[in-house]
Parts: structure tokens; C-alpha cells; sequence
């Protein structure tokens, strides 16, 4: 998963969202339920909770529009962009819109709820028989009041329950009408209308009057679109006009000639060399509950994902029995779970006597008398026997100067120091006190399988497994007790590793490495890589080098470092500052 | 001693919100419009990359295989439905 730059989320936990208007392809009751089902995929994994408002301004603004629709985004018509949605903020920001020039239905062909009748509102259910005929769209047959229905179960003759289909001759949505039907003819702009009409508005949406003359009443309703409308074209809410002459062939159904794209479509008179109107035929449409959940995951402040499965995955593909990814769990929690937010996880408590491993400390507070003299070292403020480092270890050559060092094999937060490695030799830096740079000590005292040159290790925070990597092989303390060395393509990483240059942790069991321009996440628990992975350092932590040497945690922030140099990152990931490794971190 | 070849006829339909493009025009704007090409530098100054590697990291977010050419599979997501949130920040 991703999030966008700088972690954007809702300061709070009770978060609104309002619908600003209804699409003409499916019911407004089924468009409600849509989005409260989208809305609860997020709530049911995290504190949030949603609640819509039907007046003022929301968090998360809902609505639908049409190619240029006044955000500087324009959608292109049937198919490509469905829909999108700004992370969380201020204004715009939050907002989802969907375009209109889809086919909203709930993923599997026309979601078509029924008026009246004696079905209850049931949806209809398609095929249905009608005296030994079987329809799979609403029909007029049987009623001479034009009136389109349906049957809601799959034999009319022998259940007898039906409902009406979305008509402009029922109802209208939205507009000023209180869902009045059409009337036919009416009047605007002194003109006569006999049906719904794109005329007089930019957005492409048909209307009506609902009375008969609109210049007078101003009243007016949007049409809903039948479940036999073509979508798009030139023809939106039309039917097919079956047959229909196309480069003078004719056609009894919809075809794709003409079309490079491949897309079914029909004219909407019977001659399309003549009249050239045309519409895209009725499909099984676009599931508005799971693209609508995609765009509240952005509306909350996750970004794209690039694991195939996970909702937040950039293209749509319908799924029966929807259930949220683990990677978007993953996301989701990351930004509104307390115990899984970026910080918690590199806030675990430091242990003021390095190697002590045997819980919390035993004895009780107080000043400790520290003893001058390199011969403290390791663990200058305890008395404490310690299992990482059973032996003592001795600076081996006290005039090396770490301050002469401009570029160290690797840096990395072991029991709350941070450890610069050179050729063999490590130097410590407490992170709690102001102590200062403590060593040389020899790595090879400490960790005697370890070779003179390391590319970069990390301490496992669960198990304080310390693993070490130089080249395509790794090795892993636990105290004085050795794993490996083992191949680096163990864990999962590629054969074209090289080496692994730096390391960070990443939550309880999780830590990414970093090689060349890409990184990989780990699952120490596993000693796998997770799905997904490697992807590109530059486009998860922008502003960092991409060819850092150095990548480790230290007091909070993530330093990148290349040469002497370092790239610090705060916990939003934002460069906040870059220095030098000698004189900011060293302080020599 | 052919068989007539049945000739392909494109025609512009009209209110088509989406023009006939080539494959290589569909991948340049696809890339654009979702990131791919632009990145922004350090300096903030904002610097192209080239075609092949934009679609290689295209490529790769989308799970496919990593050829930086535009090969079938790539051509068949760049025309799939997605989301319009860019895949990669600026």
C-alpha cells in the first residue's frame, strides 16, 4: 500500500460525507446503499465512523459529473477513468466524484429497482418470463400506458410480482421537482418538447419539465435512464433502434463495427448513415459500491497499491464476494490505528542498558556512578550481564577517529545506540544521552563471523535478532548465538542483488531493504518478501537519493545517506533536513 | 486465389469522447497522465524520463512483466477502467 506524500489523513474520527447529486443509471436508494456499503469496508477495520449530512459542506463531498465537470480533471466519457478522489484536507480535498458517462450499476448489468407494483420495491429480475416470452429488459408489453416493468422473480404467470422500471414517465431525480414525473409535451425556451432533452445545460445530463411549460414554472427533474438506454454517444437515455442501417449493412443487434476499440454499440434511429445517432449498448456496468469504496480509501488518504487483489489497486476488475485486502487493512490501519501509526512503531522503548534482555530493568532508579575509562565499554551504566555481548569488548585502536571517516560500510540502531561500522570497526552513539561517539570496539570481539566489511544490518524489534548483510549473504545474532552466514535470495530477494545497502524497520516483524534504486519489504517472521514488492525508493520517499548508501532509523526520522552527506526524513515523510553525517550526527 | 480480405472500416463517431489514437500516442498520454514520465527533482525542478523507463515502472506497478517496451499486455492495461488518481506522486 501507499500513502500520499506527507501521510494526509482526517484529524478526526468522525467523518461526514454528503451526496451532492444522483447518476441517472440506478435509483437513489440503491445509489445511497452503495456508498454506505463503500463507507463501511473502511469502518469496520479501523475507529473511523461516517456519517452523511444532506445539507453544508462534508468531508467527503460525493458526487457525480461528466468529462469537464469543474476540478480540472476531466473524465472521458464510457470507460477509461471511472472515477476519482483528492486526499483528505480542506476544500476540494476529500472530495469523490464518479463519471456519469459510465454505466453505474452494482457490477453485474442493470441494477433496476421497481416503483409501484406489488413487488415492494424489489429489484427486477431479468430474464423473466410474460406469456411464453422471456425478457431481459423492462418492457411495455402487456400495458398500454406505455409504462415500462418488469417481472422480480423469474416466471410473471406464476408469481405475479412486478414493479415499475425507471422512467421519466414515473419520476424524475434531483432538480427542483420533488421527483415529479415528466410532462409531455412542454415548453422551453418557447420550443416544444416531446421526451428529455440535453438542451440548454453544458453537462450532457437530460431533463425535463414538469409542468408544461418550463418557461413559466421553472420547474424541472432529471430523467433516470431506462434499462434499455444506450450510454454515451450522441443518444444518451435513447434505445436501440433495432434494425439499423450502418455503411449500408444492416444491423438486428449491437455490433462493433466501425469502432477500433472493439465496443459494442447501436444507432438510435434506423439509419445511422442518415441520422448518425448512436449510443454504446447496455452492459454489465461498473459495480458503483466497489469503485466508490476504491475512491474513499484515496478519500481518507491511501494511495494507489500495486498488489493486483488489493481495493486499492489502480483498475477495476468486479469481484462477487467482495473482502478487504490485507494490503488495505494494512494502509488503512497505518493511518488511523493508534498502535500501528508510523510513529508508534519507531517509538519502542529504548533500553537504557544495551543487551539487557531479560525484561524490564530489575533494579531500581537512581543515579548510576559511571567508571572513566575505556575498559566500561560495552555498557558503561550497568552492571548488568548482558547475553548480546557476554564478552568485553576494547577500543582496538584508539586514534582511529570516526570524525576522519567520510563514508561508513553501514549505520544502524542497535539497543537504542546507533552503530557506525568501518572495516571492522564500529563505534556507538547513544541516542539518550549526550554521551557522544563511544569506540572504536572490533566488530570481529563482538561478532566474530562477521566479515570486515558489512553494506548494512538491522535489530528484529520483536525478537532483537540483530541480522547483518554484506553482499548476497546475511547473517543473524541472537546474543553470542549465529545463523548463516546464508544467501540473501533466502529471504526472497532477487538474484540480481548484488547487496542489500540499507535497512529500516517497519512496524512489528516488518522491515524494508533497500538495494540500488528499488526496496523490498521483509516479513522477518516469514523470512519472506511481501507481495508486491521491490518497488522504487524515489516514489514511496520522494526527495531522498536514489542511490543511498546508508538508510537507517534513528531518534524518530529516517536518514538516506550518500557520501558524507545525509537526507533526514520525519515521520511524514518530508525532507526536513539535509546535513552532514560528521558534524550534525557525529558531532565532530 | 485470395480470398477477399474484408476491409476494416474506422469511422469517426461523432460526440466519441475518445479519438482514435495509436498505440504509441495511447501509452505517451497514458504515462503522462499517471505520473509516469514526470519526476520532480530535489531542486523541485521537474525532469522527463524516458518512454522505455517510464514503462518499465508502469510496468511494474501494474505487475506485469518489465520489458520497457510496449508490448501487448501493457497496451491491454493502458485500455483497461481504472481510477484517475495518478500512480505516482509528483
Amino acid at each position: 500500500y501507499q500513502t500520499f506524500e506527507g501521510d494526509l489523513k482526517w484529524d478526526h474520527h468522525d467523518v461526514t460525507y454528503r451526496i451532492l447529486n444522483y447518476s441517472p443509471d440506478m435509483e437513489a436508494s440503491l445509489i445511497d446503499d452503495a456508498f454506505a456499503r463503500a463507507f463501511k469496508v473502511w469502518s469496520d477495520v479501523t475507529p473511523l465512523t461516517f456519517t452523511r449530512l444532506f445539507d453544508g459542506t462534508a468531508d467527503i463531498m460525493v458526487s457525480f459529473g461528466k468529462a469537464d465537470h469543474g476540478d480540472g480533471y476531466p473524465f472521458d466519457g464510457k470507460d477509461g477513468l471511472l472515477a476519482h478522489a483528492f486526499p483528505p484536507g480542506e476544500g476540494i480535498q476529500g472530495d469523490a466524484h464518479f463519471d456519469d458517462d459510465e454505466n453505474w450499476t452494482l457490477g453485474k448489468g442493470a441494477a433496476v429497482k421497481t416503483s409501484f407494483g406489488n413487488a415492494e420495491g424489489a429489484l427486477c429480475h431479468f430474464p423473466f418470463s410474460f406469456e411464453g416470452k422471456e425478457y431481459s429488459t423492462c418492457t411495455t408489453e402487456g400495458r398500454s400506458d406505455n409504462l415500462p416493468w418488469c417481472a422480480t422473480t423469474a416466471d410473471y404467470g406464476r408469481d405475479k410480482k412486478f414493479g415499475f422500471c425507471p422512467s421519466e414517465l414515473l419520476y424524475t431525480f434531483d432538480g427542483n421537482s420533488n421527483g415529479k414525473e415528466c410532462v409531455f409535451p412542454f415548453v422551453f425556451l418557447g420550443e416544444t418538447y416531446e421526451g428529455c432533452t440535453t438542451e440548454g445545460r453544458s453537462d450532457g445530463y437530460r431533463w425535463c419539465s414538469t409542468t408544461e411549460n418550463f418557461d413559466k414554472d421553472k420547474k424541472y427533474g432529471f430523467c433516470p435512464n431506462r434499462d434499455t438506454a444506450v450510454i454515451g454517444g450522441n443518444s444518451e437515455g435513447e434505445p436501440c433502434q433495432f434494425p439499423f442501417v450502418f455503411l449500408g449493412k444492416k444491423y438486428d443487434s449491437c455490433t462493433s463495427e466501425g469502432r477500433g476499440d472493439g465496443r459494442l454499440w447501436c444507432a438510435t434511429t434506423s439509419d445511422f448513415d442518415a441520422d448518425t445517432k448512436w449510443g454504446f449498448c447496455p452492459d454489465r456496468g461498473y459495480s458503483l459500491f466497489l469503485v466508490a469504496a476504491h475512491e474513499f480509501g484515496h478519500a481518507l488518504g491511501l494511495d494507489h497499491s500495486n498488489i493486483r487483489d488489493a481495493l486499492m489497486y489502480p483498475m477495476y476488475s468486479y469481484v462477487e464476494d467482495f473482502s478487504l485486502h490485507e494490503d488495505d487493512v494494512e494502509g488503512i490501519q497505518y493511518l488511523y490505528v493508534k498502535c500501528y501509526s508510523f510513529n508508534s512503531l519507531h517509538s519502542f522503548p529504548l533500553s537504557s542498558h544495551p543487551g539487557s534482555k531479560t525484561g524490564p530493568d530489575p533494579t531500581p532508579p537512581g543515579p548510576t556512578i559511571p567508571t572513566p575509562g575505556p575498559s566500561d565499554e560495552p555498557e558503561p551504566n550497568t552492571p548488568t550481564t548482558t547475553t548480546t555481548s557476554p564478552t568485553t569488548t576494547h577500543p582496538v585502536d584508539p586514534s582511529q577517529d570516526a570524525c576522519q571517516i567520510n563514508k561508513f560500510d553501514a549505520i544502524t540502531e542497535i539497543d537504542g545506540d546507533l552503530h557506525f561500522f568501518k572495516d571492522g570497526q564500529y563505534w556507538r552513539l547513544s541516542s539518550k544521552t549526550d554521551g557522544g561517539l563511544k569506540g572504536p570496539f572490533s566488530m570481529s570481539e563482538r561478532w566474530p563471523a562477521l566479515p570486515a566489511v558489512i553494506d548494512t544490518a538491522f535489530e528484529d524489534l520483536v525478537t532483537k535478532k540483530i541480522y547483518f548483510f554484506s553482499g548476497t549473504r546475511f547473517w543473524v545474532y541472537t546474543g553470542q548465538s549465529l545463523l548463516g552466514p546464508r544467501s540473501i535470495d533466502k529471504l526472497g530477494l532477487p538474484s540480481t542483488v548484488e547487496k542489500v545497502e540499507g535497512a529500516l524497520q517497519r512496524g512489528k516483524g516488518k522491515v524494508l531493504l533497500f538495494s540500488g534504486e528499488n526496496y523490498w519489504r521483509l516479513d522477518v517472521k516469514g523470512q519472506n518478501i511481501d507481495k508486491g514488492y521491490p518497488r522504487f525508493t524515489d516514489i514511496v520517499f520522494g526527495g531522498v537519493p536514489n542511490d543511498a548508501h546508508d538508510v537507517f532509523h534513528f531518534k524518530g526520522h529516517i536518514y538516506f545517506c550518500r557520501d558524507r552527506f545525509y537526507w533526514r526524513m520525519n515521520s511524514r515523510r518530508q525532507v526536513d533536513r539535509v546535513g552532514y553525517v560528521k558534524y550534525d550526527i557525529l558531532k565532530c | 486465389w485470395c480470398v477477399p480480405l474484408e476491409k476494416t472500416v474506422s469511422v469517426t463517431f461523432p460526440g466519441d469522447v475518445l479519438k482514435n489514437m495509436t498505440d504509441m500516442e495511447l501509452a505517451e498520454s497514458y504515462l503522462k497522465r499517471f505520473g509516469y514520465m514526470n519526476v520532480q527533482h530535489r531542486s523541485g525542478f521537474q525532469s522527463m524520463v524516458s518512454t522505455s523507463k517510464a514503462l518499465m515502472r508502469m510496468q511494474r506497478q501494474m505487475g506485469l512483466e518489465e520489458t520497457g517496451t510496449l508490448d501487448k499486455s501493457t497496451v491491454a492495461a493502458m485500455k483497461a477502467p481504472r481510477c484517475g488518481v495518478p500512480d505516482i506522486r509528483s
